[in-house]
């Protein structure tokens, strides 16, 4: 009976990130390797590509600004206008912080409709929904992130636009720093090899994850975090019988991740501080007192 | 926690994007 659970588990937690991720690693690995029918991703290397994605992939690259003030949800700021090309390149580098943004609050949305999905989650105290959410959207993010690169950059706008891993490496200090650790830590992840069905669970382990800060019923989450990372140890057991040590590996990662939300966390800081630019109210409830 | 995380509540209640708000 306990193996039927898991898998009726792994099958239900398998169909909410299908149904609820736009892209998936199936998706973007067709992609990324050219096996697909639709047209290649515009490759963006540089400023003069960047302001070209900007124009043709204008529905999933949105580049809104976001008001400071927690009241201020969908206020948006002008950009005074320049001539300097200097400022231009300035205010392209803020704009595609804010494309990154948009798309992160796109998939914290879509992570939201997923940990709904996870049988028992919506179940819990709507406050500790709140702190795993908090917590782990960010990790949970950069782990879809990997699926989305690889050694030479990522995918964007749903698969429409390719941005080069040197072309955000050459950005100005900060944003040039920003996605370099993701890169690394997704070549190292994307090493085990992991399909759709055993992101699906992994995702899900790192939401449902018992050590948050300030949860109300911790051995609820406990238990709940207990049955996923049960049906993800059998799943992988059953999904790569070759790799006997896929698992451990896995569990190793959640360290490296929690590493890189810090590290995120403080970028972002840093951005928030020093640059004349705008964080997304979502983000910013996420960022408040995380770390 | 409610009151410091008023778009993450309202994303669990309902299926509202914040990107549209």
């Amino acid at each position: 009976p306990m193996e039927a659970d898991h898998k009726i588990l792994v099958k239900q937690i398998h169909e909410a990130y299908m149904k609820n991720f736009n892209m998936n690693k199936a998706k973007a690995r067709l992609i990324l390797t050219g096996k697909t029918s639709t047209p290649q991703p515009l490759i963006i290397h540089d400023m003069e590509t960047f302001q070209l994605a900007e124009r043709t992939l204008a529905v999933h690259m949105v580049s809104g600004d976001y008001a400071e003030s927690d009241g201020g949800v969908g206020d948006r700021q002008v950009f005074p206008a320049v001539a300097c090309e200097e400022l231009e390149q300035r205010e392209a580098e803020a704009r595609l912080f804010h494309c990154c943004q948009s798309t992160s609050v796109e998939t914290v949305t879509e992570l939201t409709e997923f940990a709904k999905a996870v049988p028992g989650f919506q179940s819990l105290d709507l406050n500790d929904q709140v702190t795993l959410l908090k917590y782990g959207v960010y990790e949970a993010l950069f782990t879809l992130l990997a699926s989305c690169m690889n050694k030479d950059g990522l995918l964007v706008a749903r698969g429409g636009g390719f941005i080069t891993r040197e072309f955000l490496k050459s950005l100005r200090r900060p944003f040039g720093d920003m996605m370099e650790p993701k890169f690394q830590f997704a070549t190292r992840f994307n090493a085990l090899e992991l399909d759709d069905s055993d992101l699906a669970l992994f995702v899900a382990a790192i939401i449902c994850c018992g050590d948050r800060p300030g949860l109300v019923d911790v051995s609820l989450v406990e238990q709940l975090q207990e049955s996923i990372v049960q049906a993800l140890r059998l799943h992988l057991l059953a999904n790569h019988p070759d790799d006997t040590f896929l698992f451990p590996r896995l569990l190793q990662k959640l360290a490296d991740l929690r590493e890189l939300v810090t590290e995120h966390a403080q970028l972002v800081q840093e951005i928030k501080t020093n640059e004349d630019t705008s964080l997304h109210p979502l983000l910013q409830e996420i960022y408040r007192d995380m770390y | 926690l409610k009151e410091k995380h008023k778009i993450l509540h309202q994303l669990l209640q309902n299926s509202t994007s914040p990107v549209d708000l």
